[in-house]
């Protein structure tokens, strides 16, 4: 971090801020919040408080300005410089400006303003938190009439606001209904659809018909996806398809790759190189929260800093899931102090219970004395800085999967890896959120394709596919033919030639991974197949050439011929905790 | 500081031909609005004024490779939209 010559900062610490004139692009209210959440982000690591005051002269003056703005420091229309600030002091100092020739949102495009429900007219709050599940978008989820949906603040679960989204949404585009919007629910093959649907298709577009009986009148056209629909290119309107192929190489998202002006493209095909369908992604714009809070850095005495990952890198660049670096932490703290927050949570002291006793078979736990004295391994007392000992106090894991040659194992937002080649042993914990961005905290299940080496999430019925931290999804389950009755997948095993096993229950399906479709004549019984493991094991997975079924402390462990060879303790053995 | 007229000298790059004239006028802009490079500076040196030295500067500031030339990154970084406040310099 740096700070601008002469250290310049504040000399009290009960700032107060006045924002001046507001942009177009956002609700009064949703800049008023966004620029409250900027404050907070250095509020919450010092002793620092900022007041919103509505007249008069405040320490840190807000505008929004183009071009020459009064200040000798013009911006440059769209694009190019987005905002700056002033260091600390009087007058004009510690003030910040921006550039209101960008298209400010909250850095996920344009804002939707809601009707009826009961958010009086607020606008959609992207991502939104509906059971459990994160959204960026409008939903149909938890309705039966079809109609599209938001939460108005970032949790329905938590506040329960919510309006319907405007329904031009849902004006088709393509097909042969000359714009007509969708009817639902309609029918399609015999079933109700209540939403657009990729089914009968094979190019991923979604549609929908645009009378009631589709089987019946034929109706129908593409629907239009706010997020990816593109705009001019040879493809207007069409959605992005991702992954896509463009120069050989694999694209989750919009790129710039290719291209000189900087300008985001995406293919409409899932091949650019042999199609060259393509068009320009939609303007996401800027998100005014993130942009503040780097500009208040500034009006706090913070100058850039070359930390890429740090808030006061001087590039912009979006993170849908905000916190502040470390670097940032450091260069606030250097000037201002820590303020009274909670000091860190001390580790957890070692567990003391006695383990249990060793099953001999499924579901039984029984064993004699000298079993027991047979089977525990040495426990060693951990070193005070011993670096895996969170791991190891840790039970029932959310999964266990196998990444790039080490054993993840995922709980509640955190993961811990196990190499049992490298001496650094097991590491962690580490950040689910920070390695695989929009996935929720709680997993169920992953796996990773042995050939393109893509990783597959999934939790609930939702499913993710991330190439490194590209992700497709989440998508349904039912996307991939897997039926109502898999409430949440509880593990997978690779079966080479690009077949993984999806077990759900005591049911298990086999999955096509290249086409992302379960094989006919599944779910099958587990127990058919894989007999003397647990029908209940929580968490599933293949390591080191063997089928491992978890369940409490314990593991089973099956060879490819289908015989139990160990039963072990998932933190001695695994984790050699 | 603001600009207030562009700078007079011609820019060179060591070693290699001049890339089309928008880029070498991007690097121009570029490095003198965040303060890798001085007015005055420009004005003292002669016509053809290595830009090395700057390039690297401006690559070790923003986490790229150093390689002190107009390459690919460099200009993709100078092409993304950023804050305002110069890197260098009040």
């Amino acid at each position: 971090f740096l700070t601008f010559e002469g250290e310049l900062k504040w000399d009290h610490m009960d700032l107060t801020y006045r924002v001046m004139n507001y942009s177009p692009d956002l609700d009064r209210a949703v800049i008023d919040d966004a620029f409250q959440r900027a404050f907070k982000v250095w509020s919450d690591v010092t002793p620092l408080t900022f007041t919103q005051i509505y007249s008069g002269e405040a320490d840190i003056m807000i505008m929004f300005g183009s071009q020459e703005h009064g200040d000798g420091y013009p911006f440059d229309g769209k694009d190019g410089l987005l905002a700056h600030a002033f260091p600390p002091g009087s007058g004009i100092q510690g003030d910040a400006h921006f550039d209101d020739d960008e298209f400010w949102t909250l850095g996920t495009g344009l804002e939707v303003k809601t009707r009826y429900g009961n958010a009086n007219g607020a606008s959609c709050h992207f991502p939104f938190i509906f059971e459990g599940h994160s959204y960026s978008r409008c939903i149909t989820e938890g309705r039966t009439d079809g109609m599209l949906w938001c939460a108005t603040t970032a949790s329905y679960d938590a506040d329960k606001t919510y309006g319907f989204c405007p329904s031009e949404l849902l004006y088709t585009n393509g097909g042969n209904s000359d714009g007509s919007p969708c009817v639902f629910p309609f029918i399609f093959d015999g079933t109700s659809y209540d939403t657009c649907t990729t089914d009968g298709r094979s190019d991923g577009y979604r549609w929908c018909a645009t009378t009631a009986n589709f089987d019946q009148d034929k109706k129908y056209g593409f629907c239009p996806n706010r997020d990816t629909a593109v705009i001019g290119g040879n493809s207007q309107g069409d959605p992005c398809i991702f992954p896509f192929t463009f120069l050989g190489q694999s694209y989750s998202a919009c790129t710039s790759e290719g291209r000189q002006d900087g300008k985001l493209w995406c293919a409409t095909t899932s091949n650019y190189d042999t199609d060259k369908k393509w068009g320009f992604c939609p303007d996401r714009g800027y998100s005014i929260f993130l942009v503040a809070a780097h500009e208040f850095g500034h009006s706090l005495g913070l100058d850039h800093s070359s930390v890429r990952e740090a808030l006061m890198y001087p590039m912009y660049s979006y993170v849908q899931d905000f916190q502040l670096h470390e670097d940032d932490v450091q260069g606030i703290q250097y000037l201002y102090g820590r303020g009274s927050g909670p000091e860190p949570t001390p580790p957890a002291p070692l567990p003391t219970e006695e383990p249990q006793p060793m099953p001999t078979e499924a579901g039984s736990a029984s064993t004699t004395e000298e079993e027991e004295q047979e089977t525990l391994e040495p426990t060693a007392e951990p070193s005070p800085v011993d670096p895996s000992r969170d791991a190891c106090i840790e039970k029932n894991f959310d999964a266990i999967t196998e990444i790039n040659g080490e054993l993840h194992f995922f709980k509640n937002g955190k993961y811990w890896t196990h190499s049992s080649f490298w001496k650094s042993g097991t590491q962690g914990a580490f950040s689910i959120a920070d390695s695989w961005p929009g996935l929720p905290a709680v997993i169920d299940a992953a796996f990773q394709d042995v050939l393109t080496k893509r990783v597959f999430f999934f939790a609930g019925r939702q499913f993710w596919v991330f190439s490194g931290k590209n992700a497709v999804g989440p998508r349904g389950i039912e996307k991939l033919g897997i039926g109502k009755e898999a409430g949440r997948i509880t593990g997978a095993l690779q079966r080479g030639r690009g077949k993984v096993l999806l077990f759900s229950g005591e049911h298990y399906w086999r999955l096509d991974v290249k086409v992302q479709t379960v094989d006919k004549g599944y779910p099958r019984a587990t127990d058919d197949v894989f007999t003397g493991v647990p029908l209940d094991a929580r968490n599933v997975f293949l390591y080191q050439d063997k089928y491992h079924f978890c369940r409490d402390s314990f593991y089973w462990r099956m060879t490819p011929r289908y015989q139990v060879d160990r039963v072990g303790y998932i933190k001695y053995d695994l984790l050699q905790c | 500081a603001p600009l207030h007229s562009k700078p007079q000298a011609v820019i060179t790059f060591p070693g290699e031909l001049l890339s089309a004239p928008s880029d070498v006028e991007l690097a121009e802009s570029y490095l003198l609005r965040f303060g890798y490079i001085q007015e005055a500076e420009a004005r003292r040196s002669s016509k053809h004024v290595s830009l090395a030295k700057a390039l690297r500067k401006m690559q070790k500031q923003l986490g790229l490779e150093e390689t002190g030339e107009l390459d690919a990154s460099t200009l993709e970084a100078m092409r993304a939209p950023r804050c305002g406040v110069p890197d260098v310099g009040g």
